[in-house]
């Protein structure tokens, strides 16, 4: 089974739409291997973006160095996907 | 939050224990719910339909209301939200005045587990995993997104022609059995006044069109329902939506199954985007599969006893 250990799920909220044409443009960097959960669509909707674990670094720097603002909404992915497995199992038993 | 049988509503289950509980459900409610099956995956997985009617079989069909859980796979809450919402209309059938109504004259058509190899993949494979099982021809990539496979502005800019892609079109419109299952349902049928495809996450309920700017002929009406829709499902903890095109709510999305069914004369065409707290994705805890899938029921209801209201 995959993992995801590591990877972080990225809030972007702007209000600028070169700041969404720029996501667009950092989709289409295959070599990161992002996840856009939530598409760049147009100012003021938020864009959720999975980034794996590796690609962490550039993408924050790429977001930081563009002025694009950010929150981290999931710290680990791969925690929040054992807590799941974990409550699954607990309800199976009982 | 368990029925007879044992099972729990408020945490997600497999494919396996969710195709078993729904022949519970037809054993339960034998003169209300029956199974069938519309056609099988990529994978031969069965794609299997709750039919709830109380209209004996006729030459003609009865109208219909159509509603599909979890074409996007890893979006689980919607699968689960769509075992809740079978369970309610069995349970609340007889009891509830406005849906008793509506199946007194009308059937609903309820497919819970529309991307089925994508849903087991979910759980043995890759958590992420929100396309069909295809192969791609001269791609080591697999899948095609089924949302943007449907043959409605298939292949435009809002839909990916890089099988690599999470939104995939596809090679050619319906090439996933998944999808033209459902249309060659829809179309077979010939009767179904209202589709409603159920995504998340997003709080938002939209109607055609994603893949045209323009407005839908019935645009003023839809958006009425929609607010209406959303009001209700407001009220019940307080969860804001916002409605209208899928153009102008998000964005432009070609191939979509709403534009579709809207474009083959069904009027009510509506997809929703359940919860999302901001804080998990599409990753929502099981402690929120009732709280949502309660919320959605006014909202659904709402939308299906105007279809029963306003025939066409």
């Amino acid at each position: 089974q995959k993992r995801f250990v590591g990877d972080q799920v990225l809030r972007v909220l702007t209000d600028k739409e070169e700041h969404i044409v720029l996501l667009r443009e950092l989709e289409e960097s295959e070599d990161l291997q992002l996840d856009y959960w939530a598409a760049p669509a147009k100012p003021d909707l938020p864009v959720d973006i999975r980034v794996p674990f590796p690609s962490l670094q550039p993408v924050k720097i790429f977001l930081e160095s563009h002025g694009i603002p950010y929150t981290i909404m999931i710290e680990d992915v791969q925690t929040l996907l054992d807590e799941e497995k974990e409550a699954m199992e607990k309800a199976r038993k009982l | 939050e368990r029925s007879s049988s044992g099972f729990d509503f408020s945490t997600y289950h497999t494919i396996e224990e969710i195709y078993s509980w729904m022949d519970d459900l037809v054993a339960q409610h034998p003169n209300l719910v029956s199974k069938i099956q519309i056609g099988e995956s990529y994978e031969k997985r069965p794609l299997y339909v709750l039919k709830f009617s109380t209209g004996r079989t006729a030459k003609t069909h009865r109208p219909a209301i159509w509603i599909d859980t979890g074409i996007h796979s890893r979006e689980w809450i919607t699968q689960a939200t769509g075992v809740w919402t079978a369970n309610k209309i069995a349970t609340e059938y007889g009891k509830d005045a406005s849906l008793t109504a509506i199946l007194t004259s009308m059937d609903i058509f309820l497919e819970i587990v529309t991307n089925p190899d994508g849903f087991a993949y979910t759980h043995s494979q890759n958590r992420m995993w929100r396309k069909t099982r295809s192969i791609n021809a001269g791609s080591s990539c697999k899948g095609v997104d089924p949302n943007r496979n449907w043959d409605a502005g298939f292949g435009g800019p809002g839909a990916s022609n890089n099988p690599c892609s999470e939104t995939y079109h596809g090679p050619h419109p319906f090439s996933e059995s998944e999808t033209k299952s459902i249309a060659d349902f829809i179309l077979g049928h010939g009767n179904v006044m209202a589709a409603i495809s159920i995504h998340s996450y997003s709080q938002m309920l939209m109607f055609p069109y994603g893949y045209k700017d323009e407005p839908a002929p019935d645009h003023q009406e839809l958006d009425d329902l929609a607010k209406e829709a959303v009001d209700a499902l407001a009220a019940v903890h307080g969860t804001r939506y916002t409605y209208g095109s899928t153009m102008h709510t998000i964005y432009q999305a070609d191939g979509i199954t709403i534009d579709w069914t809207y474009d083959n004369g069904v009027k009510y065409s509506y997809t929703f985007e359940l919860r999302d707290t901001g804080r998990y994705g599409f990753l929502l805890p099981a402690s929120q599969i009732i709280p949502t899938a309660e919320e959605t029921w006014p909202a659904l209801t709402k939308i299906m006893d105007h279809v029963h209201k306003h025939p066409y």
